[in-house]
């Protein structure tokens, strides 16, 4: 390649451009400080943790649930560290209204309004517990099937986790409000 | 579900999901 | 001569890469999408892009449980724009959703930022041509999920990303040897700068007003010096000083931080290739013209590079 014209202006640099505002006497403002380039990492965790006694927390959860208006499946005796969510999602009625009002879309399909999610609570150490949540598919509140016969979930390539992730934010909030 | 501590108010919760071939970690910020 | 007609060669064989390849092919194996509830504040919003070092996010409406478009730098001069015509209405902006921002942009009487979508298996020149026609410079990947048809918001496409993309995989672009100035493409008539000493405030509606996104500042022999950005805007909000708006657009660039990169320059006589090639390595954002002296020539954005490529000078 021949010599490239191409240059970074060194006025254009942060740390030059304040030096010559400094020493050309334009500052009238000098309260002025650069944003922070140090931008702390975001830490993520599984699920959300917690210390409270496990039945304290399996508590908490159904409260919050009853006070979202979501169902549950009854725990099993040897199982009573999950939870089986059921949940009408609003945001389907409001695609149903902007389709067709019947809920359903041009093609005729159903679009399932019941989203369910499966609360599990781990025991991470002593006095150590995390409450995980997990997407559980869909079902339709006629109680039609939702998965199309023909696609296995493997084989699903477009899955939008919004309507999932915005009810957790919901649960979460409503946990971390009544505690 | 992924989630990262509440910072200014504000949740922030993720999930990784494949989309075709492809891995998007969808990250979803929402006020508290 | 030989240059023009390998040129020529050049830019057909990266159009036929655009047509043959999707949008789908530019998204990496793995990638994070930052997306924001519209209910959240405006001002949370902006610590979310400036804690996640990015300029533009996509937004969903979770009662709609849609899609509800980009939020991007434009959207923060807007408010801007709207608290300096109502001085009055500081407090709201502190309290401002961000599924308010269409009124506000009525307010001033903006021009609405079209949210035109391609599905993430249309091919890149279709991307490019969308991208072109769209005001953000940016376009979102919306596919529907199989078993509920919601939209799903898979990636959002930039100019930046697509010139990066044939950079990195059109070894023809080493070809496009023509100087710039014989290709037609600097906007240098229609340049509008300022001086270290304007005000902020004229120099923000000067990037409302222009659908431009820097405004070049040159000293009083035409020398460029420095650039103010859209996305600098943020840093103002941030800063709380959007009140302040009779600072001078040197004080205001006070506050960009220290991992700003610098502005690019190159002169008439650069070659396309070496332009790829330093968006391949670099995140420039546009290239300023300057002649010997360093005195502004004109302006080369990522739009210009990208519309050149696609439909020639």
């Amino acid at each position: 390649e021949g010599n490239s014209g191409v240059a970074i202006l060194p006025t254009s640099l942060p740390q030059l451009h304040r030096a010559n505002m400094l020493s050309s006497g334009l500052l009238q403002n000098s309260n002025i400080h650069p944003l922070v380039s140090k931008k702390s990492k975001t830490k993520w965790h599984f699920g959300i943790r917690s210390r409270s006694y496990p039945l304290d927390v399996m508590g908490e959860i159904y409260i919050a649930l009853k006070n979202l208006g979501a169902e549950w499946a009854k725990p099993s005796e040897e199982d009573l560290w999950t939870i089986r969510v059921r949940w009408k999602y609003s945001g389907s009625n409001q695609i149903a209204n902007n389709e067709a009002n019947n809920s359903q879309n041009q093609n005729n399909e159903k679009i399932p309004d019941l989203l369910k999610i499966v609360i599990q609570l781990f025991q991470i150490e002593t006095n150590n517990y995390l409450v995980d949540f997990k997407f559980d598919g869909w079902e339709d509140s006629s109680g039609a099937p939702v998965t199309p016969s023909d696609i296995t979930s493997d084989e699903i390539s477009a899955f939008s986790a919004y309507p999932f992730l915005h009810l957790t934010t919901r649960l979460i909030m409503e946990l971390a409000v009544n505690s | 579900l992924a989630t990262s501590s509440i910072k200014h108010n504000t949740l922030c919760v993720a999930s990784i999901v494949r989309y075709k071939r492809k891995y998007v970690t969808q990250i979803l910020y929402a006020p508290l | 001569s030989s240059v023009d007609v390998e040129q020529e060669l050049a830019l057909n064989a990266i159009r036929q890469v655009l047509k043959s390849k999707t949008s789908y092919d530019v998204l990496p194996v793995s990638f994070r999408l930052i997306v924001l509830d519209t209910s959240l504040l405006v001002k949370k919003a902006l610590n979310v892009l400036l804690q996640n070092s990015i300029v533009s996010a996509p937004l969903w409406d979770a009662t709609t449980s849609r899609f509800a478009g980009l939020l991007t730098s434009d959207d923060f001069i807007n408010v801007i724009q709207y608290c300096f015509s109502n001085p009055d209405k500081f407090d709201l902006v502190e309290k401002l959703q961000l599924n308010r921002l269409r009124d506000i942009e009525r307010a001033i009487g903006a021009k609405p930022l079209e949210t035109t979508s391609i599905h993430p298996s249309s091919s890149l020149y279709e991307a490019c041509t969308v991208m072109l026609r769209s005001k953000s410079r940016r376009v979102p990947l919306i596919d529907k999920d199989e078993e509920t048809h919601r939209e799903i918001v898979v990636s959002v496409l930039t100019q930046y990303r697509l010139l990066k993309f044939i950079a990195l995989n059109c070894r023809e672009t080493h070809f496009l040897k023509k100087p710039i100035s014989e290709l037609n493409i600097i906007s240098n008539s229609t340049v509008r700068s300022c001086s270290m000493t304007t005000p902020v405030i004229d120099v923000i509606q000067l990037l409302s007003e222009g659908n431009i996104s820097s405004v070049p500042i040159v000293n009083e022999n035409g020398v460029l010096v420095n650039v103010y950005e859209a996305v600098d805007v943020l840093g103002l909000i941030k800063g709380g000083i959007y009140n302040d708006l009779s600072l001078s657009v040197g004080e205001a660039l006070m506050r960009r931080s220290d991992d700003f990169e610098g502005v690019y320059t190159c002169t008439e006589n650069e070659k396309l290739s070496t332009l790829l090639d330093t968006i391949r390595k670099s995140s420039v954002h546009r290239f300023f013209v300057v002649n010997e002296s360093g005195q502004l020539v004109g302006v080369l954005s990522l739009g210009d590079l990208l519309r050149y490529i696609l439909v020639g000078s």
